[in-house]
């Protein structure tokens, strides 16, 4: 279902471009 | 035993003093070191010259060099903050200190701003807003038309842009995040605590006179 009430930053934070903690997977 | 200590580590060019970084960050000096364990590891991953540059960012991202992504490269050119394209020690060190979970909010909050602030321009744009959006569509499985995308664009615009100028600022931001703090969940990484068991510094913990307790 498209997310229309959903705020666009909530979804914008969900990128995977900001999920740092791969940086400290070994 | 004796001989992993050395006072002639050679350090990486940008290199700075854990004890310094220590006092600027949330980080111990034991953290910072077990930081540099982990950046020399991400400096070294295809060029070894001690700094990192975009191509190694996106590889431990992403686990694939070539994974262009606009968000990835926001953060990127946040943390080089000398913007000589690549990212130095005591960039790397001050800027995830951000991130830290016992870094203040505001801090945090700031930095998700400027994240955001694509043109660098002091404020959120609508247009940014509708290509953060787009760019996060085009990342994930989800199919949303355009006038849905432009809807979600419109309603979160309207609830942030309080003074209805058609830009968020600073201070509309800071009041938004206030109302909706899961918008900036992705600012903490509770991994940051335990930092120096993933990453244990045996060698340079003979450099520094560590006075935590």
């Amino acid at each position: 279902t498209a997310p229309v009430t959903m705020n666009a930053f909530e979804l914008i934070s969900k990128s995977q471009g900001l999920n740092l903690s791969s940086l400290f997977e070994k | 035993m004796g001989c992993f200590h050395s006072k002639n580590v050679n350090h990486t060019p940008g290199y700075e003093d854990p004890a310094l970084l220590a006092d600027e960050t949330p980080f111990t000096v034991s953290e910072v070191e077990a930081l540099y364990e982990l950046f020399k590891k991400l400096s070294s991953s295809i060029i070894d010259d001690g700094l990192i540059h975009k191509e190694e960012f996106q590889l431990a991202l992403f686990r694939n060099r070539n994974r262009r992504n606009l968000f990835a490269d926001r953060i990127f050119d946040l943390f080089d903050v000398k913007r000589n394209g690549v990212i130095e020690f005591g960039e790397f060190v001050r800027s995830l200190g951000v991130f830290h979970p016992n870094a203040p909010v505001e801090e945090k909050i700031k930095f998700a701003f400027r994240l955001y602030d694509l043109r660098r321009t002091g404020f959120i744009e609508r247009e940014e807003l509708k290509e953060m959006v787009i760019a996060l569509l085009h990342e994930s499985d989800l199919v949303i038309s355009e006038d849905v995308i432009e809807m979600i664009v419109d309603k979160t615009f309207s609830d942030a842009d309080t003074k209805g100028d058609g830009k968020i600022d600073d201070e509309e931001w800071k009041q938004f995040v206030a109302k909706n703090p899961s918008l900036i969940k992705n600012m903490t990484l509770p991994y940051l605590k335990d930092i120096t068991l993933a990453f244990p510094s045996f060698v340079l913990s003979s450099e520094v006179e560590n006075l935590e307790t």
